[in-house]
């Protein structure tokens, strides 16, 4: 049961929601200010607490999400006591959504930073946000917890320059019968190779992720961020390790410390308590560096809201009314405000040190999730899709929103690109009738592969999705039995 | 299994993918010897 743990400082602290502002209607607690964005499953609001003028998030989960997913990410934060993981206060059941009250993080997330500076970041800016993630992952580690999407888009900034983790959606707990995972989830690019090999893993499948997060930080976006993600999860374990695109701009610390991150056998990679004693690590600056970052960024929005804000701005009320219900534009514009919470990164085409803003190359990059972990022995973190939203994994809505990203571009070739429904690739690997085929035609053929590709990998998790459908209803109604925030 | 699955058609895809690319490029060498 949760107990008022107010402290008695002039400016209280709220720590946790008492069982009396958790028995109230949620907006006599909270005054909700303004809308931070779409989460991965919700919207982001930012709140004020009445009793306590203190500042939080709000997000606002329409109950038919899966809610596996959404009490896995209470019950870790909940655990969780760090100054750099997220904290969680409570929750509420309002109308048909779930208000989870948590942190506010004032200076967003690292890959908002970037977006919004359209610049990537400098050395000294990456190791002192490295050094408190660091912090974070020992703690988490500690605890015997996964993050396991570690990303720049998971990576939230206070006010003053203070790293906190974010996002425990696909987070998972190790227990003493089940030191390491196999479950295939996290972000394609930021994935480790034993994540994806399924072979198991531990805690330093973080670090491997936090090895990627430097590079993201140093060059705007992860390596094989161009390639279709499908492919990368399978060159990521084939490979050898990535490395900065242009390692004599960066000193000999920091690939080294990229170096010790992305050491393929995980036995062999260093565990967070080690590497902050990394040179790089322990000779950071303060947070202070991180000021104008969180300024300039904050200065970038507000332009941006400002400008939408004057696009929009119709010289009759009435057509504002209508935008503000039913304009998909209005949304888009809040989505690009620094979310609290983010369940996709948007990365540009990047130069040296300078991000140029393009929108045709901008890369969703969505958490992956291949197998649920349908039940564990343990019990302690089980993983499933709900029957209310029974069909579709993160990776698959990635292609979908890669699909209407780059729609435009394809409609204007659609009408010279192949029939995918009738046309099939050969299975027994003889291609001899490509001499047949026109350049322009096998060119054809190359650009619709992913799609089709997609499609396929679609039709076979439908599939197996079927199968898994009445026995994943069966452990979600007892679960739910059980479950109580 | 969806994993296993999933790799056969990834391979395949990218088996295809690659007689692709290097039939267009073999196109593309023939073209400039002849030229």
């Amino acid at each position: 049961m949760e107990t008022v743990q107010l402290r008695n400082h002039p400016k209280r602290h709220l720590k946790k929601l008492s069982e009396e502002s958790l028995n109230k209607q949620p907006e006599e607690v909270f005054d909700v200010l303004e809308k931070l964005g779409e989460g991965s499953y919700g919207s982001v609001y930012k709140a004020s607490h009445k009793e306590t003028s203190q500042i939080v998030a709000i997000k606002q989960i329409p109950v038919e999400s899966d809610l596996q997913e959404i009490i896995k990410e209470i019950s870790i934060m909940q655990q969780c006591d760090s100054p750099h993981v997220v904290k969680y206060y409570g929750s509420y059941f309002k109308n048909t959504d779930l208000w989870i009250v948590m942190e506010y993080c004032g200076g967003g997330s690292v890959s908002d930073i970037i977006r919004l500076r359209k610049q990537t970041l400098k050395e000294d800016e990456i190791a002192t946000i490295i050094h408190s993630t660091l912090k974070g992952l020992e703690y988490l580690h500690f605890m015997r917890k996964i993050h396991r999407d570690i990303k720049a888009g998971n990576i939230l900034l206070s006010a003053d320059g203070n790293a906190k983790l974010a996002d425990f959606g696909v987070a998972g707990q190790l227990t003493d019968t089940m030191a390491k995972r196999n479950t295939v989830i996290g972000t394609p690019f930021w994935m480790a190779p034993e994540v994806i090999q399924e072979i198991g893993y531990n805690c330093v499948a973080d670090i491997w992720s936090l090895g990627i997060t430097a590079i993201e930080m140093a060059e705007g976006k992860p390596p094989y961020a161009d390639i279709h993600p499908m492919r990368a999860i399978f060159m990521i374990p084939s490979n050898p390790p990535p490395t900065l695109r242009r390692e004599e701009l960066w000193s000999k610390e920091f690939i080294d410390f990229i170096n010790q991150c992305l050491v393929k056998n995980p036995e062999h990679r260093a565990s967070a308590t080690e590497l902050l004693q990394h040179p790089l690590v322990k000779t950071a600056k303060g947070v202070s560096i991180l000021q104008h970052l969180i300024n300039e960024a904050r200065d970038a929005l507000m332009k941006k809201s400002e400008m939408q804000h004057r696009e929009v701005e119709p010289e009759d009320d009435d057509i504002v009314e209508e935008n503000e219900v039913d304009s998909s534009t209005m949304v888009q514009a809040k989505r690009k405000e620094m979310n609290t919470m983010q369940a996709f990164t948007t990365m540009n085409e990047v130069m040296d040190n300078t991000m140029v803003e393009n929108d045709r190359l901008e890369t969703q990059l969505g958490t992956m999730l291949i197998n649920s972990e349908d039940e564990e022995e343990t019990g302690t973190m089980k993983k499933s899709n709900s029957p209310a939203q029974p069909a579709k994994p993160s990776f698959l809505e990635y292609f979908e929103q890669h699909e209407n990203q780059t729609s435009t571009e394809e409609k204007k070739t659609s009408s010279q690109a192949p029939d995918l429904s009738n046309w099939k690739i050969p299975l027994n690997g003889d291609y001899s009738f490509l001499k047949d085929w026109s350049v322009d035609d096998i060119q054809m053929k190359l650009n619709a592969l992913d799609p089709m590709m997609e499609q396929e990998i679609e039709e076979i998790h439908q599939r197996y999705q079927a199968k898994r459908q009445p026995i994943l209803e069966a452990i979600e109604s007892k679960k739910r039995r059980q479950q109580s925030f | 299994l969806f994993m296993k699955e999933l790799e056969r058609i990834v391979k395949l895809y990218e088996a295809y993918r690659q007689a692709l690319i290097t039939e267009v490029e073999t196109r593309k060498q023939r073209q400039q010897w002849y030229a």
